[in-house]
């Protein structure tokens, strides 16, 4: 099975 | 103040209702340059970015930037009043507690007017400048909704492969699996229906079909879709405007 990611481990905030 | 008049009102109806379903509060941030806007879904899995382009506007005036914090699902019932081929003039002071949106009807000589409240929406705003991507795909949106409405009946998860003379689309689920292959050509006929790979390193990424079912609401703006995919940033999934666009990030699925 595969996992889903997060945005927040790509983008950082501003 | 802020008075932007779009010569259909269809166009920010279909805006609208392309990302409505998956955001719910959302600032509009209007400046000299047009409207743009962006908002993270509540898993913080997709993130949608819009802009429009002074281009898309009849008329476009904003003298001083201006912050318009909705709730998509109100401004959609206001958009719904309106007809898809009245004129729609968005309106707003420079420090705006409500958003008035003038429907026009110019040939029956109806004017509607209604005033949505405006919200202070407390939102991070992610910096997706300057991604770099292994390979982008343009191919019809009609094309890519239906493999992905096609596939999802198979799988929660859709697999998309590239390589340098196909597009692989794979779900593999309890009742069985399916795949689409797609290969890049070039209709002269009709350049709307022609598949483009540009490719640097051939690639196997996994979505969450949920997701790519919210993203292929907005087939309705543009004939063709971009698909811009890398294995380490999310998968850009991108809607043309006549000026400017509406953009999908999308974090992929991986491996436990």
């Amino acid at each position: 099975t595969k996992k889903q990611a997060t945005l927040g481990s790509f983008f950082s905030s501003m | 103040m802020l008075e932007a008049k779009f010569e259909e009102a269809s166009l920010f109806k279909k805006v609208i209702d392309s990302f409505k379903d998956c955001v719910q509060l959302v600032n509009f941030n209007c400046s000299e340059h047009g409207i743009a806007a962006q908002a993270v879904d509540d898993s913080r899995v997709l993130l949608v970015s819009l802009s429009i382009g002074t281009e898309s506007f009849q008329d476009f005036r904003c003298d001083r930037n201006v912050t318009l914090g909705a709730d998509l699902s109100s401004l959609s019932k206001i958009l719904r009043c309106g007809n898809n081929n009245d004129n729609l003039t968005l309106i707003a002071d420079d420090t705006p507690d409500s958003l008035l949106l003038l429907f026009e009807d110019t040939k029956k000589d109806r004017i509607s007017e209604y005033s949505l409240k405006l919200m202070d929406i407390d939102a991070d705003f992610l910096d997706i400048e300057g991604m770099q991507y292994d390979t982008t795909i343009t191919m019809p949106s009609a094309e890519f909704a239906k493999v992905v409405r096609d596939l999802n009946q198979l799988s929660d998860s859709l697999n998309i492969l590239v390589t340098k003379d196909t597009v692989k689309f794979v779900a593999e689920g309890d009742i069985g699996s399916g795949s689409v292959i797609v290969k890049p050509h070039t209709d002269m006929d009709k350049p709307d229906d022609s598949v483009k790979v540009e490719l640097d390193k051939p690639v196997d990424l996994t979505f969450g079909s949920k997701y790519l079912l919210d993203i292929i609401k907005g087939a309705g703006l543009s004939n063709q879709i971009t698909i811009k995919l890398s294995s380490e940033t999310p998968a850009l999934f991108e809607f043309g405007l006549q000026s400017g666009y509406l953009q999908f990030f999308l974090a992929p699925k991986f491996n436990e």
